[in-house]
């Protein structure tokens, strides 16, 4: 008994081959190759005492704890059972032969020399991943999802979303930390639309950039285990807009589209230990994110061509009606400009709009001014009227005459837009107590 | 003023009362230029005119607002910042006043009412106001009977005829060989109690201008032979209201 080194190759012969075997010779080898390899034995010369059954002089193999067969007798004896060609394969790394002859190799008196035997072995490669190379009928397959055999060995592999586990050959779903950073795209739970698997706790994130909102669209089918007195209490599906929590979703009516207005959105998808149901699956887009419509504080403010949308980047500018002077605070501002910021809000807040006030008009020397309208202030449209200290002045005014109205731009100007005041002159030559002569 | 009447208040709201080189008169125009004879400023013969321009308005009072010269005082004078003296007066030239006008400037403009108003000057087109006959009235606060006036004195007097005024001239002539040029004219009576005195120099001679009903200034007193001996001569304003325009405007 000799085992036969962990070679790749190598042959077995009788003892003396090619001299005839001795009598009452038991010889037995056991061969092994290296994991990962069967072993292949051909004989390349066979030449045995032929019996029936091969009582008297034989070599049997045995491989798998199987036999292979029991051999003897020479090609073309019609007695025997001669190899021939047959190519023995075993089914694991290793493959036992054992020769027995017998106390004589006479007939009718007569030695006859047989040979013995010239076999040949070698390893080859097993396809772990054929089923059919299963050591053990009731073995399962040798990866859960992929196997990739390779010489001398093999690994396992799973589907996307699936991590192997420890144990070289499980696959475990992979879903807590998936990614999604597209402007758009899909997502779903494992094996939509088949029965999610159980013990998940999965996370999708989506993160665009600055100034994106993302809205979600839920088709169908939408399956998720419920109850119906408890809310969500088994699986529950939820969605977090910047780490706040929008929503707690399970059952079969979808949530269908929502606008979460953030550029960051989490989908939390946690299931327990059963259920058949189905999942979901969302599709998400992305939009610039929206500011509110502007609107505008008194009815004096103009905004220059409204949209009916604003987005991020987008801007709209104020202005006042004419005799109005836009404000903020206490500012008066030259004008105004509010973008859109990433974060859905103006960067600046609605100005108003205030009456334009020219002052009090500038006092006329040796005259005065009085109000023309009721209100006698000293807002935009107000209308004053200059005239002198008659008879003892008379008023001299430019060709825009007397009056002066309080201009939009905060002036006292006169019919033809001029601010200078008249002037009261002296009049000459005119007393008020003139000589009267009576006697003649 | 000789012959004549007591002014009222309001009656010559024109009227300046100055004390340059004594008593003299002068007449508001706008609200801050007193027209003035140049002799007031610059007596004839004088030997104090070294003194400067400046210094003299700063020693110089003008009263306005009143006809009682105790009362003008009590308002206060009004101080005058510039003097524009004619250049065509000689004050060397003892017996020719030509040019014997003056403007004064007041450093501030009065406030005008009916006890101060300014006085109109001729339309250079019109020549009417200086025509044998035409009346016209002079205030003054000066001499009256041999008394200097404290109270604001008025009389109505004619203008004369220029060959009028220059043949009673001639006949004067051999004493004072006065010049009559064209630059003045002559007003009053031959032997007329009516006239200008001393006191009176500087006041204006004015007449209503019935088309506008507004009263003219057409002549300064300027001199004369004595007083009410015949007639008076009176600086011609129309001739110089092109001056007069030209120094008030360009202010």
């Amino acid at each position: 008994s000799s085992p036969v080194p962990r070679k790749l190759f190598g042959e077995i012969r009788t003892p003396g081959y090619p001299k005839p075997y001795p009598n009452n010779n038991i010889s037995i080898w056991d061969i092994r190759v290296p994991e990962g390899y069967v072993v292949k034995l051909t004989f390349r010369y066979f030449d045995l005492e032929p019996s029936e059954t091969c009582f008297y002089d034989y070599v049997k193999i045995k491989a798998d704890k199987k036999s292979l067969g029991r051999y003897c007798g020479q090609l073309g004896s019609t007695t025997g059972n001669h190899p021939g060609r047959k190519e023995f394969l075993s089914k694991g790394n290793r493959m036992h032969l054992a020769f027995h002859s017998d106390f004589s190799n006479e007939d009718n008196g007569t030695v006859i020399p047989y040979r013995g035997f010239l076999a040949y072995y070698q390893a080859v490669d097993l396809d772990e991943c054929d089923p059919n190379n299963a050591a053990e009928k009731d073995e399962g397959p040798q990866c859960q999802h992929f196997c990739h055999n390779y010489v001398g060995g093999y690994f396992c592999s799973c589907r996307t979303g699936y991590r192997l586990q420890s144990d070289h050959h499980s696959c475990k779903v992979e879903c807590s930390s998936e990614l999604y950073t597209e402007a758009s795209g899909y997502l779903s739970s494992p094996e939509y639309p088949q029965p999610y698997p159980e013990d998940l706790r999965c996370n999708y994130s989506i993160r665009l950039q600055k100034g994106l909102s993302v809205n979600l669209k839920f088709l169908e089918p939408f399956e998720i285990d419920e109850h119906q007195q408890v809310h969500c209490p088994y699986d529950q599906l939820k969605i977090q807009v910047r780490g706040r929590e929008i929503g707690e979703y399970c059952g079969r009516v979808s949530p269908g589209s929502i606008e979460t207005n953030s550029n960051e959105v989490d989908i939390l998808f946690f299931t327990d230990e059963s259920g058949f149901s189905r999942g979901w699956k969302i599709h998400y887009t992305s939009e610039k994110i929206r500011c509110p419509q502007p609107v505008p504080r008194d009815q004096f403010t103009i905004i220059r061509n409204p949209q009916p949308v604003y987005q991020f980047q987008d801007y709209f500018i104020v202005s006042c009606k004419t005799g109005y002077n836009l404000m903020e605070g206490n500012r008066k501002l030259m004008s105004f400009t509010a973008v859109c910021q990433a974060d859905g809000t103006w960067h600046q807040s609605m100005p108003r709009c205030e009456i334009v006030n020219c002052g009090n008009p500038t006092d006329l020397t040796n005259g005065a001014f009085s109000y023309v309208n009721q209100s006698a202030n000293n807002i935009y449209q107000s209308v004053i009227t200059y005239r002198c200290n008659e008879p003892y002045y008379h008023i001299v005014t430019g060709t825009g005459g007397d009056r002066f109205t309080c201009s939009p731009e905060g002036t006292w100007v006169d019919q033809d837009g001029q601010a200078r005041i008249p002037a009261c002159l002296p009049v000459c030559g005119k007393p008020v107590n003139p000589i009267t002569e009576f006697q003649r | 003023i000789l012959g004549g009447k007591s002014a009222k208040r309001g009656n010559f709201p024109w009227q300046a009362l100055t004390n340059i080189h004594g008593r003299g008169g002068g007449a508001l125009l706008g609200d801050r230029w007193i027209l003035t004879a140049a002799h007031t400023i610059f007596p004839k013969g004088a030997g104090g005119n070294n003194v400067s321009l400046d210094q003299l308005a700063e020693e110089a009072d003008i009263f306005l607002g009143h006809t009682k010269v105790e009362e003008l005082h009590k308002m206060g004078n009004h101080p005058i910042r510039r003097i524009f003296i004619h250049p065509d007066y000689n004050p060397q030239d003892e017996h020719n006043f030509n040019g014997d006008i003056a403007l004064l400037e007041l450093k501030h403009a009065v406030t005008l009412g009916p006890t101060v108003l300014p006085i109109c000057l001729p339309d250079t087109t019109n020549t009417t106001f200086y025509m044998d006959g035409h009346l016209g009235y002079v205030s003054g606060f000066g001499v009256e009977k041999n008394f200097i006036s404290n109270h604001l004195k008025y009389v109505s007097l004619p203008a004369v005829a220029r060959e009028k005024c220059q043949h009673w001239l001639d006949n004067k002539k051999g004493d004072m060989p006065m010049v009559f040029s064209e630059n003045m004219f002559c007003a009053g009576y031959p032997t007329g109690k009516q006239d200008t005195c001393q006191g009176d120099s500087g006041s204006v001679f004015t007449v209503l201008d019935r088309g506008s009903g507004r009263w003219v200034a057409t002549g300064i007193v300027s001199w004369g032979i004595g007083c009410a001996e015949g007639y008076g001569f009176y600086t011609k304003i129309l001739n110089y209201v092109d001056w007069i325009k030209g120094i008030v405007r360009e202010d």
